[in-house]
């Protein structure tokens, strides 16, 4: 299974629908400070069901929805889709290539798809179990959060290690 | 305890050795068993990062080339942190996650660990997908494409970029 | 509330804004009084860097050059420490200390944040004494001199040092 | 009142005795990963009588004592001595030099001397009333603790403002 493609619209300062390719190998995300780098990867762990909002900065769900600028008003609301290259058939669904999509507004909770369906919460995470990206996966750090591995109580790393078998 | 579980330790403690010794030029690191009733062998008040939390947990031995067998907390910040990019490196070769994102994991190194982490993370692309947000050049040159992120008036989007010099 | 504190007060909050306005390149900062009973204006449930203890306290409020003023918390890693960065220099222009010791402060910062804190730094440097442990070429540069360390068979000693190029 | 010099002797990995003689200016402190540098400026937090051994990474004050190296025995004390010259008498001593030393061993507590004379804790503290460096000084920022000043509370805030009244 390969990650290919990332695209943001509304999500914290991409107010402007962005199109990110991912290739094989290793990407670079580079940038000034406070440019959106981290925001980047806020918005592939919330597409994948990231639910607390303290992990992603805020302190409501909706300060993930674009806020303004001086030049620019507000948004309603936030939307991410990751797709994914799944010719090996890793992920159990019969399709080469499989999207997931997240949408929250400023009145509600968050709706997702897969493929363009409507889906719950937990139909995403059974589609990513067993991918190393579900709950507390050691294949995210977070800025500022590589020792946390290190901080980590032995029996939470004792479960990392069983989540690797 | 499964046998699954052990023998997936078993790799785990075998990458954490190798790839610790490769990253420090020299030194030796292991995963310890520890249970709630014996600490550490190293220290008689351990501090939260070897606290077993019911049944058995992994505690982080860590000895730099040159040194003895250091309780983390004394390592300093590099060491800590390679410490960690080791670890985790060692999770991701025995069980590869669909992608990992690792946001600005180098910030604690000096120069020369950061070109020897990021020529493992340029091998390790060669199996897997990585995405890292760094300032450093030493990782831009060792990535296998750069994604760049520019702001202006609060708003993100993406410019190609190429590396100077 | 001494009539010296609130003098202090006001030289403190100009040196913060006119530092954080030199650093950042044109953005806005403040330091506001707050109390138990009014929370922040700009957030309902306020983190811990704003749950004023017992009377008047101090809330920091930052607005990157193009931004709307942010939530400490949605800034990223490197305008978080820049504004941290230029509340420590105003506090120490106000009542210079007899000497500062800063622990490589600038981890977080790109290389443009980092050019621009040394050289003031340097400013500072000509009423003050500082002492910065860093890994970053142009704060080096920026030092009247380099005091170099260096570890053998766990043994640390001074060795003198020349900037290469 | 400007720091002078700094001797080091089995303070942590400074196993032989070390003389640093600071100038004027900003003095850069710099060196490989592990090799000393922060070690050095908890040297200077320690001799200032410093009483916190977690803020000095340890567990045991004797932590602080040269544990020894494989090509090294342990050392059975740590010796830390400040040199301020006090020409222009901020500290309220009638000397034009002022050393402050601290000394512990494995089974005590510390020793304080001032110009060589036996002393107390709180005559150090005294000394250093009002020159910014005793308690909680903003002037003597930690590695990785550069954000604390903006996580600090409003009212830690407030008293930082004060001790710069
Ligand atoms: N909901 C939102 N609406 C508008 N802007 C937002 C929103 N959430 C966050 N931001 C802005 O995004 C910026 C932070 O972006 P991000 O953390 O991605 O920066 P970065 O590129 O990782 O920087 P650094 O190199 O310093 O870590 C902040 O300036 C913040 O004001
Ligand atoms: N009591 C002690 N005896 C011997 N060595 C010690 C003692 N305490 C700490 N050390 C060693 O000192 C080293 C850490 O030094 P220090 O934290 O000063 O490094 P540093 O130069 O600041 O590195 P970095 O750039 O990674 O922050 C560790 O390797 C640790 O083992
Ligand atoms: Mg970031
Ligand atoms: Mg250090």
């Amino acid at each position: 299974m390969l990650l290919k493609r990332l695209e943001i619209m509304g999500f914290k300062s991409f107010a402007d629908k962005v199109v990110i390719e991912f290739g094989a190998g290793v990407s670079a995300v580079v940038g000034p400070n406070g440019s959106g780098k981290s925001n980047l990867t806020e918005a592939v762990r919330w597409v994948l069901g990231e639910g607390s909002v303290r992990s992603l900065r805020g302190q409501r769900m909706e300060d993930v929805i674009f806020g303004g600028s001086p030049t620019r008003r507000p948004l309603p609301l936030a939307e991410v889709s990751i797709t994914f290259d799944n010719s090996d058939g890793t992920l159990p669904l019969a399709f080469a290539e499989v999207t997931v999509t997240r949408r929250v507004d400023r009145s509600g909770g968050s709706e997702y798809c897969i493929n363009r369906a409507e889906a719950r919460l937990r139909d995403v995470h059974e589609l990513l179990a067993g991918t190393g990206l579900s709950g507390n996966a050691y294949a995210i750090v977070g800025q500022g959060q590589v020792e946390e591995i290190l901080a980590a109580r032995p029996a939470e790393r004792r479960a990392m290690v069983e989540e690797a078998s | 305890l499964g046998t699954r579980y052990l023998a997936t330790l078993g790799r785990v403690r075998e990458a954490f050795a190798a790839t610790y010794g490769r990253l420090s030029g020299g030194g030796a690191a292991d995963l310890e068993p520890v249970d709630e009733d014996r600490g550490s062998a190293e220290a008689s008040d351990p501090p939260s990062s070897i606290r077993p939390v019911g049944g058995l947990g992994l505690e982080v031995i860590v000895r730099p080339p040159g040194k003895k067998p250091t309780h983390l907390s004394l390592l300093s910040g590099g060491e800590r942190t390679l410490a960690a990019i080791a670890l985790l490196f060692a999770l991701v070769q025995v069980q590869p996650a669909a992608f990992c994102i690792l946001d600005e994991i180098e910030a604690a190194l000096d120069e020369s660990n950061v070109v020897r982490c990021a020529s493992f993370l340029r091998e390790l692309g060669s199996h897997g997908q990585f995405i890292m947000v760094t300032h450093q050049k030493s990782s831009m040159e060792a990535a296998d494409r750069l994604i760049g992120v520019t702001m202006r008036d609060g708003v993100s989007s993406l410019v190609s970029i190429r590396l100077a010099g």
